[in-house]
């Protein structure tokens, strides 16, 4: 564990938290995606089957319970608790657009083919664009709620730290996992734009809307 | 350098 990882780890921590207590508190999940949280939900259940065949540490085995845990928790906030104000009408991009491709890539591009590690590199190629259904309801309503955005910063920054991470152990560990890497450095531009725009809205006070 | 072995990230 070093600091760049554990920050990523607390950056993708916050952003859960962020996105449950926006629901929470407003009693609403307007502006976001259940898609983009039913793909998060089967990212974290692939790729942690892992839970019951190998043992890291107990601060991993705890991340991992408590991601997949909150993930269905988020579904069932917007797909059940909060469901009328769930804004279907926009969030209408096609999961199995981003679901056939990754599972057919990692049936490719994978370390050793077995049904666990096929499931963990399906989940790492997954990840990368499971923001998409949520970043295209973002580019259809041409807004976000401030809270919103703050969980898609956090939420783009935890991977933003992870390829920091990736660096550090390449060079202090001579350790390396191009999968990893190659789908984390996708994902991490994927929210380049958003970046651009958070930083120059929403830190400066003011709402976070794309430029007509 | 070894690349992975093991999946020790989240």
């Amino acid at each position: 564990m070093n600091i760049f990882r554990f920050l990523g780890d607390a950056s993708h921590f916050a952003a859960i938290i962020i996105l449950v207590l926006k629901i929470w508190k407003t009693r609403s999940c307007a502006g976001l995606s259940g898609r983009s949280q039913i793909a998060f939900a089967i990212v974290f259940t692939t790729r942690y089957v892992d839970l019951l065949t190998s043992y890291v540490s107990l601060y991993n085995s705890l991340a991992k319970i408590i991601f997949i845990f909150s993930s269905y928790a988020t579904l069932y906030l917007i797909y059940f608790r909060f469901k009328a104000t769930y804004d279907g009408n926009h969030d209408t991009f096609r999961l199995e657009f981003l679901l056939v491709p990754c599972a057919l890539l990692a049936l490719i591009v994978n370390h050793r083919f077995q049904v666990v590690e096929l499931l963990w590199t399906f989940s790492i190629y997954l990840e990368s664009v499971a923001i998409l259904p949520q970043l295209f309801l973002i580019s259809k309503t041409g807004e976000a709620e401030t809270i919103t955005s703050h969980y898609l910063f956090s939420l783009g920054s935890y991977r933003g730290l992870y390829i920091l991470n990736w660096i550090y152990r390449y060079y202090v560990q001579n350790y390396y996992d191009l999968i990893a890497i190659s789908a984390g450095v996708l994902q991490t531009l994927l929210y380049c734009d958003f970046f651009y725009l958070y930083i120059t809205r929403v830190i400066k006070g003011k709402a976070f809307a794309l430029p007509a | 350098t070894a690349e992975h072995d093991e999946h020790d990230e989240l």
